[in-house]
């Protein structure tokens, strides 16, 4: 696991964090509830809560998918290459490259194989991306979540002890980790915190 | 666009997914130090995105395979646990090509990825309160 220069982090007083999705991307509540469970399991291991909100201008962490030069220097490059990207704590600035094939899987579960290579599991991409929110950078370590790149048509939703280790350095552990996560993580709490207390394993 | 699984993406848009918009370095296998290759400017601005050629050189690469490139290309091998030749071996180009985060794997000139891991080993014997530091020498 790795920080950004600097190690930045959400600070103590603002521990429950609130996240939106941009207005103008219209999204259903199917996409809505992906980043929910991704939201989740990183919840589950630090004290850290994410709570849905509906007003973007004000929320920790602003969600929208754009297609290429959206306005941060970053410009996304159309189906697969770049899928996405997420900025070091307290920006909270969470961007996807509209012109993927995003899978919404529903059928919530742990890592396997998509049946096309040219779909991109959503969900995965956005466990990795709240690493960033939260101050992790890329690891080396290939089944980490933070690793850089992901096999087309791969989800991999499940953080390994490189993510959960990397990111406890910079918030703590959960007083309710127990070295075990539940999976699947509730797909319908509005309040995303970590206590959904369900046995699970890394 | 939004799909509830893998098969109900429409068959053409499978196709145009497909057409990597980084496909093209494949055609670079096998260049090394010392080659001129049309078009290797554009595997320069890849690797200066993610952080592997300092931002603060100009953008208006040559198709030199120089010692910029070089170093760059094995930075990335280190950072992916590829064989680090500082050549364009097929293998590295196919990691190059995968869809990946946009977020640079090499922040201000300073690679952790590969040796992040800190040094200190903190012990937690509680959720909260004062914590158990050590230090690995």
């Amino acid at each position: 696991y790795s920080f950004f220069p600097g190690e930045p982090r959400w600070p103590e007083r603002n521990r429950d964090l609130t996240y939106a999705f941009d207005p103008r991307n219209s999204l259903t509540e199917e996409v809505k509830s992906v980043f929910s469970r991704a939201f989740v399991r990183w919840a589950e291991v630090i004290p850290v809560t994410f709570t849905r909100v509906e007003v973007f201008s004000i929320s920790d962490i602003r969600i929208g998918f754009y297609s290429g030069d959206h306005g941060d220097g970053e410009p996304f490059d159309g189906v697969m290459g770049t899928l996405a990207h997420a900025f070091s704590p307290p920006n909270g600035h969470f961007h996807l490259d509209g012109d993927e094939n995003w899978i919404v899987s529903g059928d919530v579960g742990g890592d396997r194989l998509l049946s096309v290579t040219a779909a991109v599991d959503l969900e995965s991409v956005a466990v990795h991306e709240i690493g960033h929110l939260l101050g992790l950078g890329h690891s080396s370590v290939q089944d980490s979540i933070m690793y850089p790149t992901i096999t087309t048509g791969r989800r991999k939703v499940d953080l390994t002890s490189d993510d959960v280790e990397g990111v406890q350095y910079l918030y703590g552990p959960n007083p309710n980790f127990n070295g075990s996560r539940s999976t699947p993580p509730p797909s319908t709490q509005q309040r995303d915190t970590g206590d959904s207390g369900a046995a699970g394993g890394i | 666009g939004f799909y509830p699984n893998s098969s109900a993406i429409p068959p053409d848009l499978r196709r145009n997914a497909t057409e990597n918009v980084w496909n093209s370095f494949m055609n670079f296998t096998g260049c090394h130090a010392g080659m001129k290759v049309n078009g290797l400017y554009k595997l320069k601005q890849y690797f200066q995105h993610f952080g592997y050629i300092r931002q603060t050189l100009p953008k208006n690469f040559t198709d030199d395979f120089d010692d910029i490139l070089k170093n760059a290309v094995e930075t990335y091998q280190r950072n992916f646990h590829l064989n680090i030749t500082g050549e364009l071996d097929e293998l590295t180009l196919k990691h190059v090509v995968m869809p990946r985060c946009g977020v640079p794997d090499i922040v201000n000139g300073t690679s952790t990825m590969h040796n992040g891991r800190r040094r200190t080993y903190e012990v937690s014997f509680s959720g909260k309160g004062p914590r158990f530091h050590a230090v690995k020498r």
